[in-house]
């Protein structure tokens, strides 16, 4: 028997549309740490890993690790079914083949089940070692939106140059070029608003806006970002979800031919 | 030109 209970909808709302354009089918493994979330989206290129902690929910009860297989463009209907504001309980029996998603309005007076057929699932899962960047930028999650959705009116990838103070992201297209220089913040009062950078070594990669623009459906996840850079290594993307967990994404660079 | 690498040409599967 699995069962968790979440006093907002809203977050795993959120998480749902941080996902649903990048992967189409996932496995979520539920176990006495949590729920956690790992694939690839179709071309191989990028990889999501969410991890919804134990700590993080009123109530969550896991007598087995399961497996639970889903269609994210279902889960996430369901989902929208849910009010920002209701909690929201998910259960499922240990062989079962069914997900059950419970919404209760906060004054109690509603509450709405709906059951999801689960999928049986083969979703390749990668080992990702943990290691140290070179760089690792902390920066407003909409400020990082907002570049990747320009620099996508001028090319198709992004030049990050990451140097001691600042960071570059440019793009060349047919059309022409941009560069747009985002600088340390040296004094900022609200820790959301600051841009942070750190280096050991500076690094210059190259990357799909395309997939950096899937990446930004986490922004209403968390008031920053966090983008952690090494020489030929997929660059991981981290948004934090407050005292529950995280997404994280991971995109292969593109290496000059 | 650059080429678009690959995840598994990183990571491998578990």
């Amino acid at each position: 028997m699995f069962e968790c209970r979440l006093p907002k909808a809203e977050v795993l709302k959120k998480t749902m549309d941080a996902l649903k354009d990048l992967i189409k089918e996932a496995v979520w493994d539920v176990s006495a740490q949590g729920l956690s979330l790992q694939s690839m989206d179709s071309s191989h290129v990028s990889l999501v890993q969410v991890t919804l902690r134990t700590e993080g929910f009123d109530t969550f009860r896991c007598d087995k690790n399961i497996a639970l297989g889903v269609n994210m463009d279902t889960m996430q209907k369901l989902m929208k079914c849910a009010s920002n504001d209701d909690n929201i309980t998910l259960k499922s029996e240990d062989n079962g083949d069914l997900l059950s998603l419970i919404f209760e309005s906060p004054n109690g007076e509603k509450t709405s089940e709906y059951e999801m057929k689960l999928m049986d699932l083969d979703i390749e899962q990668l080992g990702i070692p943990d290691q140290e960047y070179s760089c690792t930028i902390k920066m407003p999650s909409g400020e990082f939106q907002r570049i990747c959705r320009d620099l996508s009116n001028i090319g198709e990838s992004v030049n990050i140059t990451v140097v001691k103070g600042g960071v570059d992201f440019s793009a060349k297209g047919d059309i022409g070029n941009a560069k747009i220089h985002v600088t340390e913040s040296s004094n900022v009062d609200n820790e959301k608003d600051a841009v942070t950078v750190e280096v050991n070594e500076p690094v210059n990669l190259t990357f799909a806006l395309r997939y950096l623009n899937f990446f930004t459906k986490a922004t209403p996840l968390s008031g920053q970002v966090s983008l952690s850079i090494s020489p030929d290594v997929p660059l991981v993307v981290a948004y934090e979800i407050e005292d529950l967990g995280h997404v994280k994404y991971f995109l292969a660079p593109k290496i000059e031919n | 030109i650059a080429c678009q690498q690959g995840l598994f040409h990183y990571f491998s599967e578990t």
